[in-house]
């Protein structure tokens, strides 16, 4: 998955 | 989202203004390691990169411009505002920032999810942000007297950690295919790092006596 999507936590 | 990680991320802004709170009111840095702070605003820089790119939710959003923006204050008081600035301890607070931040970045250019920019920045920000607590501790062996509300912010800072883990361990039994070994094992060193802290901090509590460290 793009970068974002597995980033979603602070 | 669940509660451990809305509950962790509560306990997480609870540290924060309890210390802007302190420096705030009291207009006293007393006790408070300026390297960690530092440290803590370098974290945030690396890990919010993609603030402005990539909109996952307006709580993402809104916490990381929060956390980004009390972390630099929390700096610039202690730096440069007039009264704050003269209850720093800047002879005790001596640990090298550098000690940390090269190992981190070298490890974060070893051990990627990617080998990107801002994937790299990311998992240094973890790192880094697993052992920035350290010069605080390492100040709190020193400065004997340490007042509740010091006490009460590295509690929460602890905690917030400790209830992310929760957070990680719900979600991996929740959401299929979720794993992500890179926070979870600096999440675990980080609250690790707390074990003495929080151990001392809970006698402080049960005895009712004032929170004191062994030398």
């Amino acid at each position: 998955e793009c970068f974002h999507e597995s980033k979603d936590e602070l | 989202m669940n509660i451990f990680r809305l509950t962790a991320d509560m306990t997480h802004l609870m540290s924060v203004i309890v210390l802007l709170l302190k420096i705030h009111t009291i207009k006293s840095c007393a006790g408070i390691s300026l390297k960690t702070q530092e440290l803590y605003a370098i974290v945030f820089t690396c890990r919010y990169l993609d603030i402005f790119t990539d909109f996952i939710s307006f709580y993402n959003t809104i916490m990381k411009v929060i956390f980004l923006w009390t972390s630099f204050s929390i700096v610039w008081y202690m730096r440069y505002h007039k009264i704050v600035r003269r209850s720093y301890d800047k002879d005790q607070d001596t640990f090298r920032h550098v000690f940390l931040m090269l190992p981190c970045l070298v490890l974060a250019l070893l051990i990627n999810e990617r080998f990107t920019f801002k994937e790299v920045m990311w998992t240094f920000s973890f790192y880094l942000e697993a052992v920035a607590i350290l010069p605080q501790l390492v100040l709190l062996q020193r400065t004997r007297n340490i007042d509740n509300l010091t006490g009460q912010y590295i509690f929460l800072l602890g905690a917030y950690r400790a209830l992310y883990i929760l957070n990680w361990i719900y979600r991996y039994v929740t959401e299929p295919n979720y794993v992500h070994w890179i926070p979870w094992m600096s999440g675990l060193v980080q609250t690790l790092l707390y074990g003495d802290f929080f151990y001392y901090y809970f006698l402080s509590w049960k005895n009712n006596v004032k929170l004191q460290l062994p030398a």
